[in-house]
């Protein structure tokens, strides 16, 4: 799964994930990606997501939609969203989890449960930041 | 100075340092620096935060170490099956695709729904006739496959097959 959040000159949110599923998963099965509040969302009120891992956790947990939540209604700035939706419901949805976020002001938060998520971020006129582990 | 931003990512997995050789590491990094560049010079022209992450997520879907579209996982069937969304954070629209198959761009697609098609989430053949009626790239099956990929699907087909040989499995 691959995906990205941008925030652009005019103060506007967006939020894409692109996958190929899971190795072996049944013909038809469809992940979290496609599913709006699932694995993508993106609300100018908040901030942009895109999640990636064990989709079905991530599907049943609602997780793009709990880190825009958790900001908007709960006060949460965006890493704190996103690291409790990275362990919201631990002991009923197990799984890998990586979830990639942006706010209205271009600050971004990455979150994961694995310990390794191929990832990048570049601001405005900044140099950019890609990484692997650390 | 006008604010603007983009982040990307290539997937999260547990793996262990041991499984992925430098080569593959800097596979990565260069395709996520691909990506990012490719978003952010949308961004920089004054171009839409849509347009950006449409054209990061287009080069992560191209390049083969990523899955997605190019590079994707093999379903129980050995074949390619994409799901793909996109959303934009001011109006609200959303387009989103699943279960496609040739689509070269899958969030490319999702874009054309985001923008076109009064429904959000398109599937399956439907998908495909949409793209195709929106003369959308589409691929032959082969163009989306990787030699790893097909690997760690035959590694799954004989990792079934052994389990169905154990004693008290289904078959008879």
């Amino acid at each position: 799964t691959v995906g990205a959040v941008a925030l652009d000159m005019n103060g506007n949110l967006a939020a894409a994930t692109s996958t190929g599923g899971l190795t072996d998963q049944l013909k038809g099965r469809v992940g979290d990606s496609p599913i709006i509040g699932g694995g993508t969302f993106a609300n100018n009120e908040a901030c942009a997501v895109s999640c990636t891992g064990e989709g079905e956790a991530i599907m049943r947990g609602v997780l793009a939609h709990e880190v825009y939540a958790m900001m908007k209604y709960a006060g949460n700035s965006l890493q704190a969203a996103t690291d409790k939706a990275i362990e919201l419901h631990a002991d009923k949805l197990q799984g890998d989890r990586g979830i990639l976020s942006m706010d209205n002001t271009g600050k971004v938060a990455f979150g994961f449960n694995t310990g390794f998520m191929k990832r990048g971020y570049q601001a405005a006129d900044e140099e950019p930041f890609v990484a692997l582990w650390e | 100075m006008k604010k603007f931003a983009i982040a990307i990512h290539g997937g999260a997995e547990t793996i262990k340092p041991s499984e992925i050789d430098k080569k593959k590491e800097e596979e990565y990094r260069r395709g996520l620096a691909d990506a990012l560049k490719a978003g952010y010079d949308v961004l920089e022209k004054g171009g839409s935060a849509l347009d950006a992450v449409e054209a990061a997520v287009n080069s992560l879907e191209r390049n083969p170490v990523f899955n997605a579209a190019r590079g994707a996982s093999l379903t129980q069937r050995g074949e390619t099956e994409f799901d793909a969304a996109i959303m934009d954070g001011n109006t609200l629209r959303v387009g989103a695709v699943g279960a496609v198959r040739y689509v070269q761009h899958p969030i490319s697609l999702a874009k054309v729904v985001l923008q076109k098609c009064d429904h959000c989430l398109l599937v399956g053949t439907g998908a495909e006739e949409f793209a195709l009626a929106n003369n959308l790239p589409l691929k032959a099956p082969e163009y989306f496959v990787t030699p790893e990929k097909k690997e760690a699907w035959l590694d799954k087909q004989q990792e079934r097959a052994v389990k169905k040989r154990q004693p008290g499995s289904m078959s008879d």
